[in-house]
């Protein structure tokens, strides 16, 4: 079965 | 999550000085339950870390550095997105909350992340942040 598991992610933030 | 905010909170209560070690370990455990655990356990530590209220802030660092210590695997690789350092770099960062956080916090902010480079060389997304802050001036050698 397929897991809710959040693998994705975001860029780095430029500050 | 439930179960995780509530341990959360009383761990980083602003009105105790002192650093509630059961509730830390209570909060740690309730991490390892589940598979989102890992996920909504930094969610909530990101949001007490980037409180203005400094006492918060600190026990939230505390708990954090006491999860990177107990918690396994899943957890790290968590920590390690750049989705979580964002919410590290918001506070050191003038643009985000650097401008209510504390100078206390935002070294405590600046240590644990340097000591990441250190213990998860393997982890390029920590390395990358870490670049990042010494590139912009925000972390001094």
């Amino acid at each position: 079965t397929a897991s809710f598991h959040d693998d994705s992610d975001e860029d780095l933030l430029n500050i | 999550p439930g179960q995780l905010q509530r341990w959360l909170n009383e761990a980083t209560d602003p009105s105790v000085s002192e650093e509630n070690w059961e509730c830390i370990q209570r909060f740690c455990e309730q991490v390892n339950v589940g598979t989102e655990g890992p996920l909504f356990a930094l969610r909530l530590l990101a949001h007490k870390i980037q409180s203005p209220q400094e006492r918060e802030a600190l026990h939230a660092l505390t708990v954090l550095e006491t999860c990177v210590n107990n918690c396994g695997d899943r957890f790290h690789s968590e920590m390690a997105k750049f989705r979580f350092l964002n919410e590290l770099i918001k506070v050191l960062s003038p643009k985000y909350y650097g401008i209510w956080s504390s100078e206390k916090v935002k070294s405590r902010v600046t240590e644990v992340i340097f000591s990441w480079t250190v213990w998860f060389p393997q982890e390029v997304k920590i390395q990358d942040a870490y670049q990042m802050l010494k590139k912009q001036g925000i972390v001094k050698e």
